[in-house]
């Protein structure tokens, strides 16, 4: 059990490192995970810290909004490296980025998709959906109460995307 | 592995039976503000084995059409994930539930939870440790765990 | 004391309705406040529930993350006009709305902010800043630590606002 | 009565001594992530008398100018709101810390805090109310406060 937990904790402190400056899009980026125990990291707190783009280390408290949520993706995805589920389903967590921030994002999104692992995002932000492969779009139908119906686009090959969605 | 299509019957918003999908690597789900998208992503962690607090709701029960206003269309509401492998060939996870209790299927076989999760964790999927879900307004508490509650979380998925 | 409470929660409970029906630009929308125990408001707990355009009466928790930034919005401009402070600061209030809605929640800060207070907004989006009399942009610069400056711009009388902000 | 500009003093992301402001009637604060636009929504926040706490910090004296990477640049932070009336005429409310000790100053005169709470609820501000300050991501739980928490906020504002 031990050894299990030291391999994981090494492994995602390698990754998320990688991952966070493929965010960021940006190498002089951080992400660094330190055990308060470092020669028994099961028995302590596992501390959580990033370098964002054009800051200096300081402690996750003091990120803004947005940058925290960027710093919480990487996480998701390291932890993912080292335990794939078959997919991840993300649920408008876009919604504290800037445009470019959410460019970026979609970006390596996409990537990750091609490469990793089958993702399903909920977004309200044209550059989430304008990059996916199938768009579904839901919408309310009135009855006793309301009603949610789908439609489903397939956006694979299309090459009049911009046609499609607008 | 992948996800390619899940089946809704009298889940929240979604009345009788529907189907979402096909989905594919990557895909975005849009609609309006109290359209049902978030109903989606709680009708998969239903599917997967989630408590009814993770849903929203204070009752199993009050997950069927109708139920919050108090005429529910049904006695019943049920999830199917179909799951496809290389091979395209389709394995199906179900989960019903009748007033609050729940029922578990895989390819129409009736099963414990436990076997049930078992199924599961062998494709990847292992719901205690919340690696492939992130509701609505929960992506910033994830950078800002306490240190031992990371630990936990590593304990969890290794 | 006990007066002062009955009055302000007759007038809130009133005015409550009035904003919500404004605020989603729809008359069948509702916003009620009910006391568990009506004679003696303040001896109990006070009930919030609205009934979104479309939708039937529900209890909050029901509510979609929009829905519910849009009844949260209502309160307060509710117990604002009880309680007038000078003026307003919101941050980011419109991260889980869709376009729609963003449309209508800046319609309604813009007629509020003319007739009743001040209104200080801080948003990514441009149906935000697109409606304002000054816009206030706020940028890094790099130093030491990095540093945030600012830029005004005096909207009010510009027509030219769509070449001034891109 | 309205807010006409805010003096900001080593406070935060922002160095030095800057104006933030003129403000007019509807006023957009923008910029990319991690700019300083909450930063300023703080040091309004911390001129009304909030604590620590609500600040985004441990401590008071990390309020100050690169105290996040442990050089601070100063001894001190301040932050002034300067108010003007329908004739024009201004009145400044300021608070600067030393240390983790805050002082409070109305038109430079050196005040105490009750003092300088009782000037503010005379233009209006009620700052354990907190009827005019929505910080970011907490607009949903204003409504969805249990109902005990709501009588007292109404019985704060009444
Ligand atoms: N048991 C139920 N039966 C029918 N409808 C329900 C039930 N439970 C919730 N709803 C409906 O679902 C709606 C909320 O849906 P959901 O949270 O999925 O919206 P959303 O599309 O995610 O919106 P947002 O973009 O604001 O997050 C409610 O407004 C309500 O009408
Ligand atoms: N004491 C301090 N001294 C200098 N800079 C600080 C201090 N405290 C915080 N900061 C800086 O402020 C930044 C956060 O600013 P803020 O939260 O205002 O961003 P924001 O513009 O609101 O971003 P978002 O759009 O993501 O919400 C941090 O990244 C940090 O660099
Ligand atoms: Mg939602
Ligand atoms: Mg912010």
């Amino acid at each position: 059990r031990i050894h299990l937990f030291s391999k994981c904790f090494e492994h995602v402190s390698v990754v998320i490192d990688q991952i966070y400056k493929r965010l960021c899009r940006n190498s002089s980026a951080q992400a660094i995970l330190s055990a308060d125990n470092p020669d028994e990291p099961y028995l302590s707190g596992i501390n959580y810290n990033c370098v964002a783009p054009g800051k200096r280390f300081m402690s996750m408290e003091n990120l803004s909004g947005g940058e925290k949520a960027i710093a919480a993706l990487a996480l998701l995805f390291a932890i993912h490296s080292f335990c794939p589920a078959p997919f991840f389903i993300l649920d408008e967590v876009d919604a504290a980025l800037d445009n470019s921030n959410i460019g970026k994002v979609a970006r390596f999104i996409r990537e990750e998709s091609m490469e990793n692992m089958q993702i399903i995002v909920i977004s309200l932000k044209e550059e989430f959906f304008s990059k996916s492969d199938a768009l579904l779009g839901v919408y309310s139908d009135f009855d006793v109460c309301m009603v949610s119906r789908i439609l489903s686009l397939d956006l694979y090959l299309r090459t009049d995307r911009q046609l499609l969605i607008f | 592995v992948y996800l390619k299509q899940i089946d809704v019957e009298n889940f929240k918003s979604w009345r009788g039976t529907q189907v979402i999908g096909p989905f594919m690597r990557f895909n975005c789900i849009i609609g309006t503000n109290g359209s049902g998208k978030s109903n989606v992503m709680d009708a998969l962690s239903f599917a997967m084995g989630e408590r009814a607090a993770s849903l929203r709701v204070r009752h199993l029960r009050d997950l069927i059409h109708g139920a919050h206003i108090g005429q529910p269309v049904s006695a019943t509401a049920r999830v199917a994930m179909r799951y496809h492998d290389d091979e395209d060939r389709e394995t199906v996870f179900c989960r019903r539930v009748s007033g609050n209790a729940s029922e578990y299927f895989i390819n129409d076989i009736h099963v414990t939870l436990t076997k049930y999760m078992e199924e599961l964790e062998k494709i990847g999927i292992v719901t205690k440790a919340k690696n492939c879900l992130v509701f609505q307004g929960t992506v910033e508490s994830i950078a800002l765990k306490d240190p031992k509650e990371r630990t936990k979380m590593f304990e969890c998925i290794s």
